[in-house]
């Protein structure tokens, strides 16, 4: 059995909760903030059979991994209608992953 | 040295938590959310002594076992007058439960 | 691999997490509750190398030990006027470090 803690964007983090929910895994979340940006972000842990360590990895990398998207940045206000806002590419993404072993685990 | 983390149900928490403190153990409350029901929960962390982690996870079964209750469901406004609520039977606690090894414990 | 959790006040955590980043160290910021005391505490979690967890628990006692300091309480309305706050002798800090072991960790 082991611990995987998965840090994730908040943006990428109902994606991410979806998939391994579908997938059959057990998880829960937890709101974090980064030490350096200081910015929200979440934790998700989970404790899994060692044989599903690879494929809970493989869910996080596939909605989760550090990529460029196009996004329209919201800009409010009088504005918008004069200047619609052109699409910027932008990184988002990213996880930082890591496997606790456990000594013991219980449904009480 | 163990780290115990317990995942339980709120309507258990402030029982379990008094009670891990009554017995002498010192434990850290984080609020958590389940990744299947999206509903709040409670994380309880515990770093303690490897002879106490049978004490430890007996008090959170006495505590948080899954088990049936009567309860009276709360029904406000008027109909409450007309329509006293039936008490029902429903399903709470379950805690999920793992202990992790401490390679270096310390209070500075 | 190591796993340092630190369970410090919130008077000494801001110092902590710059203190943290600062050194270079990445670490994220869990918000937590005091099991007796009941009251809010801060969960820093840092995931570093074996050869600098020293490094680390030195910046920790650096930040948070436990200490005495004169502080003025804050004494608001008319009364500050009249009778200015007396400095008293506070004990303050402490922080509570377990170190457990990581058997894979992943930038994704
Ligand atoms: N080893 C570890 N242990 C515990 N938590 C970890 C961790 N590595 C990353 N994290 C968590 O993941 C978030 C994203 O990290 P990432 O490396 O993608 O992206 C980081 C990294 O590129 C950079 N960064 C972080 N700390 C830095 C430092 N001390 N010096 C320079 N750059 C840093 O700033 C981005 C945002 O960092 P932030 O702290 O706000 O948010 C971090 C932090 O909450
Ligand atoms: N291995 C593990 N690692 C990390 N956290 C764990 C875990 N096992 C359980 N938890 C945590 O404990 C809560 C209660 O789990 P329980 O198994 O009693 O009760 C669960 C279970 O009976 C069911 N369930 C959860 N995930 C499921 C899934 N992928 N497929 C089918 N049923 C699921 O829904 C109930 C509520 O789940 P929810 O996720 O909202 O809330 C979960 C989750 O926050
Ligand atoms: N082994 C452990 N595992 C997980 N978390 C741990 C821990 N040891 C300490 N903590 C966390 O660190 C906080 C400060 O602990 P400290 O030992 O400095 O200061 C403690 C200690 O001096 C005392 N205390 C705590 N539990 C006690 C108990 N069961 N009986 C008597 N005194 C207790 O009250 C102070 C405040 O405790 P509080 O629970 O509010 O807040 C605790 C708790 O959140």
């Amino acid at each position: 059995m082991k611990l995987v803690a998965a840090i994730v964007q908040e943006y990428d983090a109902n994606k991410l909760v979806r998939a391994v929910v579908q997938a059959g895994f057990r998880a829960t979340i937890i709101g974090s903030t980064g030490g350096f940006l200081r910015t929200g972000n979440t934790t998700l842990i989970s404790a899994i059979e060692d044989a599903d360590v690879g494929a809970l990895l493989a869910l996080i990398a596939a909605n989760c991994r550090e990529r460029t998207e196009m996004l329209r940045p919201e800009i409010v206000g009088d504005y918008a209608d004069w200047y619609p806002p052109q699409e910027v590419e932008v990184i988002v993404g990213g996880a930082t992953v890591f496997v606790v072993p456990v000594a013991h685990f219980e449904r009480i």
